[in-house]
């Protein structure tokens, strides 16, 4: 683990005198190698650590008695600085109904996390209706219907026959039977098909949504960046939900995603039922991602 | 810039970090970096020649990943051991389709039981998934666009005994084929690892040799924990075969070496798409042209 690590790696070093900046840039290899091994970017990882250097030599971490302690705590405060500040509501519009669009690549937990936050923010008072405009994956309306039914919350499905016309009249449903929040669950695409995103910016547009929620899978690796940036500037994305996290991925995607979106991440995903959706803390991931 | 002049430490940076950014992982980009190393310390490589010489070491990784392995699975693809038709052997073939959640099992078997009906087999799918949400409903879908039979539960119903029902109508019906589509599991959760042991002895009561293979689903996005879900996924059954799906992205699917390397599982397919025909059987110029595309 990181700490026994940097220790072995500085005490061995100190034995030879005083610590140099290229003894820490050694030591920082070390944990680059540890970000890489938790599908941190390659760029990301390396940005990040040049701010860390930066921040250990000027912290004079050469003087200390204890380096591998400071570097570690200026890793952990960077890390949790770029992951982004604690957790914060999602955005409500002034206009009921409140649209949350639900995006990202297939597979990735889109219909499961739609109908979790619906739970979420029912258990908060809320009147969440929920829209099927996935309308190309087999049985994806019924998996939605299926979901809502769990939860105990309406979908509106099946009343038009493209994803943008549902979404249209989902929303103005919405509006005339006066619930005030509006989850849009889409179907998965590649960022690199230019028809389907095209498709989802005229979602976006139709909806005028609260948030953006770009859904992703906690164990991408290094494709990360490629279809957050390809969605963040496509589409404009105002979240992010890390799914899957209940399993052992280490989650460096989440690093990629914040560093090339500069938006937060908002909720992870925890397992399979409808009440695994957890308020994003990011000194947790930090742990997790340095291991 | 690589392949531009003569291989030195800075080009050997780049090469690594193409390949780390690929997915290969440290410790098989280090590898493949010595490798290159030596090979020029031999006889300088310049220009092409790095490219080639790359593309050389990939291929010999990617070969010794599925040499000395005990199962030959390349049966499948030997002349002399094609099924012929009206060979009728005692018992279908059977695949357990297995993997985390969200790979693209469900979509894989739909191209899998194509591939095989149009080659003139007799093909079943069983929907043993029966958990999650209209899961048995999507596989219909394809079974229906497949123009194949299928075998389902109620949804509830014990997994184990849809995969009885559906050998023992395929031993009784002359079916050539099997694919069995399991629910996603996380490889950390030790009940649902136990419960596809369970469906490996239940299969074992109707077809004493099935499951004759095993593909584990790798989303081609999947980073370093494709390893830890190999690892774990081995330990319950043995893997026959790697499919990778959703390279039809900016994905490289790099984690397939340390895979292949680590645990000796050979990659079977690649999923190019989400139609029936995106699936096309692996071959090793097409993970090496990926990676440096
Ligand atoms: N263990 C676990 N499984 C999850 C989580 N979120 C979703 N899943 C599972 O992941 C699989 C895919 O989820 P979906 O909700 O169908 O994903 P999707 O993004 O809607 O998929 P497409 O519509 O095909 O793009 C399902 O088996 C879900 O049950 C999570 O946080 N943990
Ligand atoms: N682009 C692309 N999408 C794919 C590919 N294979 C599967 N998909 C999509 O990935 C999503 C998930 O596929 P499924 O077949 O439902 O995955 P699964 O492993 O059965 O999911 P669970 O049963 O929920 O664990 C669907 O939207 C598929 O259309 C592929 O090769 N390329
Ligand atoms: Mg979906
Ligand atoms: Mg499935």
């Amino acid at each position: 683990e990181l700490t026994e690590k940097l220790d072995g790696f500085f005490s061995k070093l100190k034995g030879r005198g005083k610590l140099t900046e290229q003894d820490v840039k050694a030591a920082l290899r070390e944990v680059r190698r540890i970000l890489l091994e938790a599908d941190v970017n390659f760029r990301v990882a390396k940005e990040f650590l040049k701010k860390v250097e930066e921040r250990a030599i000027g912290e004079e971490v050469l003087k200390s008695i204890t380096p591998a302690q400071q570097v570690i705590k200026i890793i952990h405060d960077e890390l949790i600085e770029l992951l982004g500040d604690n957790w914060t509501q999602l955005k409500r519009s002034k206009e009921p109904p409140t649209v949350y669009l639900m995006v990202g690549l297939q597979g990735s937990g889109k219909t499961t996390t739609t109908g979790k936050l619906g739970n979420y923010l029912k258990k908060r008072g809320m009147r969440p209706l929920l829209a099927a405009c996935d309308l190309q994956r087999p049985a994806a309306i019924d998996q939605l219907e299926r979901v809502g039914e769990q939860v105990g919350l309406q979908v509106v499905s099946r009343v038009a026959d493209t994803p943008l016309e549902v979404a249209r009249l989902a929303k103005k449903r919405a509006r005339s039977e006066g619930w005030d929040t509006l989850i849009v669950d889409t179907a998965g695409r590649l960022h690199v098909d230019d028809a389907l995103m095209e498709e989802l910016a005229q979602i976006k547009e139709e909806l005028h949504p609260a948030e953006v929620l770009f859904v992703a899978d906690g164990m991408t690796g290094q494709d990360a960046v490629n279809s957050a940036q390809a969605f963040s500037e496509r589409l404009g994305i105002t979240g992010v939900v890390l799914t899957k996290m209940d399993g052992d991925a280490r989650g460096g995607a989440a690093l990629s995603i914040r560093h090339v979106t500069g938006q937060p991440i908002r909720f992870t995903g925890m397992g399979e039922k409808l009440d695994a959706l957890e308020e994003f803390h990011p000194s947790r991931l930090a742990d997790r991602i340095l291991g | 810039a690589v392949g531009a002049g003569k291989l030195d430490e800075d080009v050997l940076e780049e090469i690594e970090e193409i390949l780390i950014t690929a997915d290969l992982g440290v410790e098989t980009s280090m590898e493949l970096c010595e490798r290159l190393r030596k090979r020029s310390q031999v006889k300088t490589l310049v220009g092409d020649e790095v490219l080639i010489a790359i593309q050389e070491i990939l291929e010999d990784m990617l070969e010794e990943n599925t040499s000395g392995r005990p199962v030959d699975t390349d049966e499948e693809d030997d002349p002399e051991n094609e099924r012929e038709i009206g060979d009728s052997p005692a018992t279908p073939h059977v695949t357990f389709i297995i993997g985390v959640n969200g790979s693209g099992k469900t979509t894989s078997i739909g191209k899998l039981a194509n591939y095989y009906s149009r080659q003139g087999e007799k093909v079943l799918i069983v929907a043993a998934d029966t958990f999650r949400s209209a899961a048995v409903e999507q596989l219909s879908v394809w079974a229906e666009r497949a123009d194949v039979e299928i075998t389902r539960g109620v949804t509830g119903a014990d997994p184990g005994a849809v995969v009885f029902d559906g050998l023992q109508s395929a031993v009784s019906r002359g079916i050539d084929r099997v694919f069995v589509d399991t629910a996603g599991r996380l490889h950390t959760n030790v009940n649902l690892m136990r419960e596809l042991e369970k469906l490996d002895r239940v299969a074992k009561k109707i077809v004493p040799d099935a499951p004759h293979e095993v593909y584990l689903v790798i989303d081609g996005t999947t980073g370093q924990n494709g390893i830890s879900q190999a690892k774990r996924f081995m330990e319950s059954l043995p893997i026959t075969g790697l499919i990778v799906t959703k390279l039809d992205g900016t994905a490289k699917g790099g984690v397939i070496l340390p895979i292949g390397r680590e645990l000796k599982i050979p990659v079977k397919w690649i999923g190019l798409g989400e139609g029936m025909e995106d699936l096309v059987p692996y071959a090793p110029e097409f993970v090496v042209r990926a990676i440096f595309a």
